[in-house]
């Protein structure tokens, strides 16, 4: 996954995400695909939580899963999760749930609830930061004000190992994470962050916005054989736009 | 690093916006005021097929680690009684969306729970 948390120049937030997911869950030969990507993309839909006649939240669903890993609270803020692959990970917090140690919580559940209960950024990021997880996890996190962006890199438990914020005024006027941790170098098979990087970068901040976020997303191998979708969000205006991402050859498998 | 050998990296796109139209994604309205068994079932039920192929290539999966027979008793016997655990609406939500697309619990749960199994 690769998600990117920018601000313009005038303090505006936009957040956006790709889903990666199915890595070495069936490699399809003939199409040279993953059978796992290829199966979950036609799942994907925009939910739209609705309490009273009005909306909550909005969330990036795959038809069937309840949780949330991509979702807003229309001016409020934004989520998304990116994969953290630890020895120690969720398996052996789902062993400890069947054995009836049950303090942690679902990753997904638990960005669901945050969103959905959200009222403002900054006890979001507190809560977030803090709470008993079963499963490591990158939770990026944006807002409706100017600075108001966030890496939390999660362990299992109680740990965040580390919370990365947007820093404007300091030069730092997006964020980008992938699927490792932002303080250390991405292993040299699997490094979509210097790309992504090197894009924002040509993007300029003077450019940021729907149409430049999604280039970046959308430029190999930022984009690759694993992406799903590329979610836009736009907390301000609380719009929420999904699109089906596909990679023709030549794609880097992940 | 190997993804800077060509053709697999680009220079930075500045074409793919706006992406074709079929490609965006239709959106759910989910009523929260309705029963929790309840509030999935528009969207889930005529999906139920695409969901049950995609819960078998997640079970031939778990299969690989354990035999066949014991991935599917696994899955059935032991995450299954796993709702009942969940916080609510979450339990609920569960069970309407196993009983709208006849998928087992225990598979739905695995679904919902596969973050969790993978990050293994």
């Amino acid at each position: 996954c690769t998600s990117l948390v920018a601000q313009d120049k005038t303090g505006d937030l936009f957040h956006a995400r790709n889903l990666d997911f199915g890595l070495f869950l069936g490699w399809d030969v003939k199409n040279q695909t993953w059978a796992l990507t290829e199966r979950l993309r036609p799942l994907i839909i925009n939910v739209e939580y609705q309490q009273g006649g009005k909306t909550v939240a909005k969330g990036v669903h795959f038809a069937g899963y309840i949780g949330v890993i991509t979702g807003m609270k229309p001016g409020v803020l934004s989520l998304s999760m990116n994969e953290r692959f630890q020895l120690e990970g969720g398996f052996i917090g789902i062993i400890e749930w069947i054995i009836g140690q049950r303090d942690g919580q679902w990753m997904g559940f638990v960005l669901r609830d945050a969103v959905v209960k959200a009222t403002d950024f900054n006890s979001t990021l507190q809560y977030l930061t803090s709470v008993d997880l079963l499963a490591p996890g990158y939770i990026i996190l944006g807002g409706n004000s100017s600075g108001e962006g966030a890496i939390i890199t999660r362990s299992v438990g109680t740990k965040a190992d580390n919370v990365k914020m947007l820093d404007p005024a300091h030069g730092t006027w997006y964020l980008v994470e992938t699927n490792y941790d932002n303080w250390k170098n991405p292993p040299f098979f699997d490094d979509r962050r210097a790309p992504a990087t090197k894009c924002m970068n040509t993007m300029s901040q003077a450019n940021v916005g729907l149409k430049g976020i999604f280039n970046v997303l959308s430029t190999k191998p930022v984009r690759n054989l694993l992406t799903t979708y590329t979610a836009l969000m736009h907390v301000r205006n609380g719009t929420l736009d999904t699109y089906l991402q596909y990679c023709p050859q030549p794609c880097f498998p992940w | 690093k190997a993804q800077e050998f060509p053709p697999f990296t680009e220079d930075c796109r500045t074409d793919a916006y706006p992406p074709p139209v079929n490609t965006k994604v239709g959106t759910y309205v989910l009523n929260l005021d309705q029963a929790p068994e309840d509030r999935w079932t528009g969207l889930v039920k005529p999906m139920a097929d695409k969901m049950k192929i995609m819960i078998q290539d997640i079970k031939d999966l778990v299969g690989i680690f354990v035999n066949e027979t014991k991935a599917i008793n696994l899955v059935d016997e032991l995450l299954a009684p796993l709702t009942d655990t969940f916080p609510e609406p979450y339990q609920g939500e569960l069970r309407g969306i196993a009983n709208a697309t006849g998928i087992p619990l225990g598979e739905v749960v695995l679904y919902n729970i596969f973050y969790e199994v993978f990050t293994v």
